[in-house]
């Protein structure tokens, strides 16, 4: 099984 | 004030189209560079970034900078008014609670025009690096739809891998697996119909294609699409839109458990 990443985890909330 | 002459009006359906189902609420931001967005889908998976340059628009005039929550439903009701042929022009006033989209038709004979409320839209905003990809493709975008489409009914997930021989799209699902593989190809004819890889290191990702199918919807905008990928980043799919700008899709790789 492959598990969906979020985009937080790459870009910071800026 | 602000008043922004878009001449080929079809081309602000046509984005609407491409985010609507991908994004419910955003903000378009309006500066004296141009008109923008950025939003992310209610999962943050995915996100839109949009620009439309103030140098692409007939008449441009943003006295000062603008942000106008719209509901992308709405918005785009509004919009599927206007004719294909139509000059859309969009107006608000510095802190109004409302914008006014007014079409006009080729031949002058006849103007519309619509306001719709906005709406306060808590978003978050996401600072993206700039970034060195390891690996571009371009390629037709219909040609990039239908693989996404046609993977789609094998399998949920794509891995996309590019090699030095070509872009690898392979999905698998219960009924079994499927591979497609496009190599680069000049086409002396029309660079519309090439693919070009620019590969500094070999990537292979894993996608959701339930995304990617909708970030195909922006294929009206552009005959060619790119792919920017590094190893553990977001895709970047980007159609340009002629002369004014681009549309941008960001989706969050899937990761092996």
């Amino acid at each position: 099984m492959s598990q969906q990443q979020s985009l937080f985890s790459f870009y910071s909330r800026g | 004030m602000l008043e922004l002459r878009l001449v080929q009006g079809s081309l602000l359906k046509k984005v609407l189209d491409a985010i609507k189902d991908l994004v419910t609420d955003a903000n378009f931001d309006c500066s004296e560079s141009g008109f923008s967005l950025q939003a992310m889908d209610s999962s943050h998976v995915a996100l839109v970034a949009l620009l439309l340059r103030s140098d692409g628009f007939e008449h441009y005039r943003c006295d000062r900078n603008l942000s106008m929550g719209m509901n992308l439903t709405n918005m785009s009701k509004m919009l599927k008014c206007a004719g294909n042929d139509d000059i859309i022009t969009i107006k608000a006033d510095d802190g109004g609670d409302s914008v006014t989209f007014m079409f006009e038709s080729p031949s002058q004979d006849k103007v519309s025009d619509f306001e719709m409320k906005l709406m306060d839209i808590d978003s978050e905003h996401l600072g993206i690096p700039e970034t060195e990809y390891h690996a571009i493709v371009k390629m037709p975008s219909a040609e990039f739809a239908r693989i996404c489409r046609d993977l789609s009914t094998i399998g949920d997930t794509v891995v996309i891998s590019v090699s030095k021989d070509g872009v690898k799209f392979s999905t698998s699902g219960d009924i079994g697996s499927a591979n497609v593989v496009c190599r680069q190809n000049n086409s002396v004819d029309n660079k519309d119909n090439e693919t070009v890889i620019e590969m500094n290191e070999p990537v292979s990702l894993t996608f959701a294609l339930r995304y990617l199918n909708s970030f195909t919807k922006a294929t009206t905008l552009s005959n060619t699409v790119t792919l920017s990928m590094s190893k553990e980043l977001p895709v970047v799919v980007e159609y340009k839109i002629a002369e004014i700008g681009h549309i941008r899709f960001y989706l969050a790789p899937k990761i092996e458990d």
